[in-house]
């Protein structure tokens, strides 16, 4: 997953 | 999701736990810096906007809590127990902070759209939103144990993203430098709390700076 398409972290 | 990132969240909502019931069972937020805590409200308000477009039961109810109890704890400083709030030692510059977040915000977000510049802005400014707090204990000299047990759950939060990161990077080739380096310099920033904490408070006595 490419960063900036979304965060799946808190 | 592993077992780092688990911890880590669970140490974040210990630690919001301790500090409500802390000024609940108190009826006091003495030693408390607002200023911490309305930089965290701004943390999770321009962190969390992913509510609105995406949902994930974990996180989503994880963003709630931690947006909502925030709130709650600048309501109970400026409502019930202002009056044991302390302005006057409460006194880090937070504008500082605030700028330098929103020059990296602009300077290196992922993508330049509105989402990721404030997401960006939120990680950079939650690596040093303890440092009013941190501040306030370092010139009060002391610290109420209950605080420092709060102060410790919150920093262990972050420290335990690290290796959860390390774990992501080579289980599954996932990385996100941002958050990495900023959540790093926040570790850094709790070393010299948690190495007083560790020798003092764990040792059964109270939390004294030298």
């Amino acid at each position: 997953k490419k960063d900036g398409e979304g965060h799946d972290e808190l | 999701m592993n077992i780092f990132r688990l911890a880590g969240d669970l140490f974040h909502l210990i630690s919001i736990f301790i500090l409500i019931h802390k000024m609940t069972t108190s009826k006091s937020c003495s030693g408390i810096s607002f200023k911490s805590q309305a930089l965290y409200l701004l943390v999770y308000v321009t962190r969390y906007l992913d509510l609105f477009w995406t949902f994930a039961l974990y996180n989503s109810t994880m963003k709630i809590i931690f947006i909502g109890s925030s709130a709650y704890v600048l309501h109970l400083m400026t409502g019930p127990f202002k009056p044991t709030h302390d302005p006057n030692i409460d006194t880090f510059k937070v504008r500082y902070l605030i700028g330098g977040a929103a020059i990296l915000a602009l300077l290196f977000p992922y993508k330049w759209t509105p989402a990721e510049v404030l997401w960006t802005f939120s990680i950079w400014l939650e690596s040093v939103a303890i440092l009013p707090q941190l501040f306030m204990v370092q010139r009060t000299g002391a610290a109420e144990t209950i605080t420092t047990h709060y102060i410790f759950a919150l920093g262990a939060y972050r420290a335990l993203y690290i290796p959860n990161w390390i774990y992501r990077y080579l289980t599954s080739t996932f990385w996100d430098p941002l958050s990495i380096i900023a959540g790093v310099i926040q570790t850094v920033l709790y070393s010299d709390f948690f190495y007083i904490y560790y020798t003092k408070v764990l040792q059964g006595r109270k939390f004294e700076l030298p």
